[in-house]
């Protein structure tokens, strides 16, 4: 089963 | 003082509707060189950039930065009160409450104007760093838009692998599979048909159909998609515009 990754963790907050 | 007039109010629609269903509260930000926005859906999964460059209108003025902040859903309702032929221009004043759409019909002498109520958005800006992809593709964007309904049909999610010579996107749900498989070509006579494939390393992706759903809306923007994609970062669609772009930053679905 596979999980949805977040953009978080690949972009950081400005 | 910004003053940005579209040649066609299509134009503009056409950007709007590309993204206006994954994302509602935009912060449009209008500089000397052209506007720029970027917004995250609520489940922080996709990302869309949009650049529309001085060259995409037809007048362009802006003395001084200034951040509009649009309800995509009160602006797509405005939008539609215009014609796609008529001209558009958005304009607002430095320290604006409300932008002004102004649609003219020059060959009738109909102007009509609205005025939208600008929001003041709290959003995060998320920070792209250039990335390194493995495989970019370049494809009609109908092709594409038609390939993720089919098989979005079949399940949640959406499988690419690319290998050397091959694109292939899969789906498997309850009810059965689907697959399609298409090979890099070069058509001379509509160079916009082509499919192109530059290949570092081989990718085995998977990416929520829902998601792809709402970026394939942007293939009215453009004939044409640029696909990226990266074992390692989000997923990066593009269509292009005369001058500018709309782009989808797309994180993938891992295993467990």
């Amino acid at each position: 089963k596979k999980k949805q990754s977040s953009l978080l963790s690949f972009f950081s907050k400005k | 003082m910004l003053e940005a007039k579209f040649q066609e109010a299509s134009l503009f629609k056409r950007i709007i509707d590309g993204f206006k269903d994954c994302v509602q509260l935009v912060n449009f930000q209008c500089k000397e060189d052209g506007i720029i926005a970027q917004a995250v859906d609520d489940s922080r999964v996709l990302l869309v950039s949009l650049e529309i460059g001085v060259e995409a209108f037809q007048d362009y003025r802006c003395d001084h930065p200034v951040t509009l902040g649009m309800d995509l859903s009160s602006l797509s309702k405005i939008l539609r009160c215009g014609n796609n032929t008529d001209t558009l221009t958005l304009i607002a004043d430095d320290t604006p409450d409300a932008i002004i759409l102004l649609f003219e019909d020059t060959k009738k002498d109909r102007i009509s104007e609205y005025s939208l109520k600008l929001m003041d958005i709290d959003a995060d800006f998320l920070k792209i760093e250039d990335l390194q992809y493995d495989t970019t593709l370049m494809m009609p964007s109908a092709e594409f838009s038609k390939t993720v309904r089919d098989l979005s049909q079949l399940s949640d999610s959406l499988n690419i692998l690319v290998t050397k010579e091959t694109i292939k996107f899969v789906a498997t749900g309850d009810v059965g599979s689907g697959s399609v498989i298409l090979k890099p070509f070069i058509n001379m006579e509509n160079p916009d048909e082509s499919i192109k494939l530059d290949m570092d390393q081989p990718v085995d992706l998977t990416f929520g159909s829902k998601y792809l759903q709402d970026i394939v809306k942007g293939s009215a923007l453009s004939n044409k998609i640029g696909i990226r994609l990266s074992s390692e970062a989000p997923a990066l669609f593009q269509f292009d515009l005369s001058s500018g772009f709309l782009q989808f930053f797309l994180a993938p679905k891992f295993d467990d």
